[in-house]
């Protein structure tokens, strides 16, 4: 499930960058 | 209350995702940052989804009966692309990013 812990951070990444 | 059973035959800018939130205590909170209605529908269902392997399509499909499947891979893959959501253990299952 390393994988989706990626996935997760990656779209937490890409929402941060979004809200900025 | 209203079930999203009868909820079919309602015009789409009505339709389940938006009303059904109430339900869910939610805080009333409704994302209007730049989504439109069928994104946030589909958000809302997956960030309300309480199994931790995520909402899959079929899922979304199924409580969406006034939504095509492709408009709802339109949405999931806008809204994994914003950030609001990411597959987990497939490309069919998705996860709300900021749910705990």
């Amino acid at each position: 499930q390393e994988r989706i812990r990626r996935n997760k951070e990656a779209a937490q990444q890409r929402l941060a960058e979004r809200c900025v | 209350g209203k079930s999203l059973m009868s909820a079919s035959r309602v015009p789409q800018s009505f339709s389940a995702g938006i009303g059904d939130m109430r339900g869910y205590g939610v805080g009333g909170s409704i994302p209007v940052n730049g989504l439109t209605a069928h994104q946030s529908q589909v958000l809302n269902l997956i960030k309300n989804c309480p199994m931790p392997e995520g909402m899959s399509l079929q899922e979304l499909k199924h409580q969406l009966h006034n939504m095509s499947m492709s408009t709802i891979k339109q949405a999931v893959e806008f809204l994994s692309s914003e950030g609001h959501i990411y597959s987990t253990v497939d490309d069919d299952h998705y996860k709300s990013t900021d749910a705990e």
